[in-house]
């Protein structure tokens, strides 16, 4: 996966990602396809989640699937989660709830939803997902409406491995996650973050919007085999667009 | 950072001054309401019931792809995932049962489905 979240010079905030998933789940020889990602595009759907008759917030969702991988709460916070692989990780958590040695610990995409239903403004949302114990590792990129309101959240199980604020990135004007630690750098084999940059680098910061931001997110290797779709936020106007993506033909396959 | 080879490598398409965004397609994607002053047994019946054939196929695939390593997975799954829904925090509980219900795929497969995350961040 990929999420960005921009500023652009007036200090208006775009959070978009990619949503790759399927790697090693079966290969479709002859649309060149991973299986589980076929699947998976046919199923995503937006929602509007309502509470005492209002639009509380937005995301998108695969039918069936009652989690929180992306959503934004207009007025208020962005929000999107990437993968994060560790080998203390999800089943670690995963056996120690089953055996109630983490019973609090919350489920990724349920602390998600929980935030959202919860949560008021970017600072608060912000604390929430800093601190409270889950059972995964995971990225949670949070974007707010003003200027500067933009983080990567790197969760362990019981806190924050590392903040990543927009106002300090090393790119000045934007917040670029795939799925490794922002001190760190990326296995070789799966870097998406160089070309990544290099694609934000060419957009420069006065083109920071829906159109720059997806025209980046459909640039190889950003958009590969996996990508089933790409979502883009404002949460300053509310606007809330999901749009399928594949890479057919000559495309990496991760 | 290694580049890729030809024809896989890395390419913004801003060098080629096109623009591929065109915001008619987000309506390809179709929107519903969830109402959380419902009951959650009721909250996603239309989704349900509007994708239950596409849900059995992405479970179904997977369940290909998992038999000939672990040929009992089904099985497996329905028994392990489907205890564990029991103990699931409220109200995700009781959604999920209920997609089960309207899908009719067995509860511990939606389950599974449910908690993906967790079980692929090894």
């Amino acid at each position: 996966c990929t999420s960005i979240i921009a500023q652009d010079k007036d200090g208006h905030l775009t959070h978009a990602r990619n949503l790759d998933f399927g790697l090693f789940l079966g290969w479709d020889p002859v649309a060149h396809e991973w299986q589980i990602s076929q699947k998976l595009r046919k199923i995503i759907i937006n929602v509007n989640w309502i509470k005492n008759g209002k639009l509380l917030f937005k995301s998108n969702n695969f039918a069936g699937y009652v989690g929180i991988y992306n959503g934004l709460k207009p007025g208020a916070f962005s929000l999107t989660a990437n993968e994060r692989y560790q080998l203390e990780g999800g089943y670690y958590g995963m056996l120690k709830w089953a055996f109630g040695l983490e019973a609090d610990g919350k489920w990724m995409s349920w602390l998600a939803r929980e935030t959202f239903e919860l949560k008021n403004s970017y600072l608060d949302a912000k604390e929430h997902l800093m601190n409270t114990p889950m059972l995964s590792p995971v990225y949670f990129i949070l974007g707010g409406v003003n200027k500067n309101e933009g983080c990567i959240i790197t969760r362990s199980l019981n806190g924050t491995a590392l903040l990543t604020e927009l106002a300090d990135a090393k790119n000045g004007w934007y917040l670029l996650q795939t799925n490794y630690d922002q001190d760190q750098q990326d296995l070789y084999l799966d870097d998406r973050d160089t070309p990544g940059d290099r694609c934000m680098d060419k957009l420069t910061q006065k083109n920071a919007g829906f159109q720059g931001v997806f025209n980046v997110l459909s640039s190889r290797t950003n958009l590969n085999k996996l990508t089933t779709y790409t979502v883009l936020m404002s949460v300053e106007t509310a606007r809330f667009e999901t749009i399928l993506q594949s890479c057919p033909g000559e495309c990496y396959p991760w | 950072h290694v580049e890729l080879p030809a024809p896989y490598t890395d390419h913004c398409i801003l060098d080629d001054k096109t623009n591929l965004y065109d915001p008619s397609k987000q309506f390809d994607i179709q929107w519903f309401d969830i109402n959380l002053d419902l009951p959650p047994s009721e909250r996603w019946k239309q989704v349900a019931g509007a994708y239950k054939v596409q849900i059995k196929e992405l479970i179904g695939v997977l369940i290909e792809l998992i038999s000939p390593i672990f040929p009992n997975a089904v099985d497996w799954a329905d028994d392990v995932f489907g205890e564990m829904a029991l103990k699931l925090p409220q109200p995700y509980r009781d959604e999920i049962m209920s997609i089960s219900q309207v899908t009719g795929i067995p509860l511990g497969q939606i389950t599974m489905y449910n908690i993906f995350y967790e079980i692929f961040t090894v």
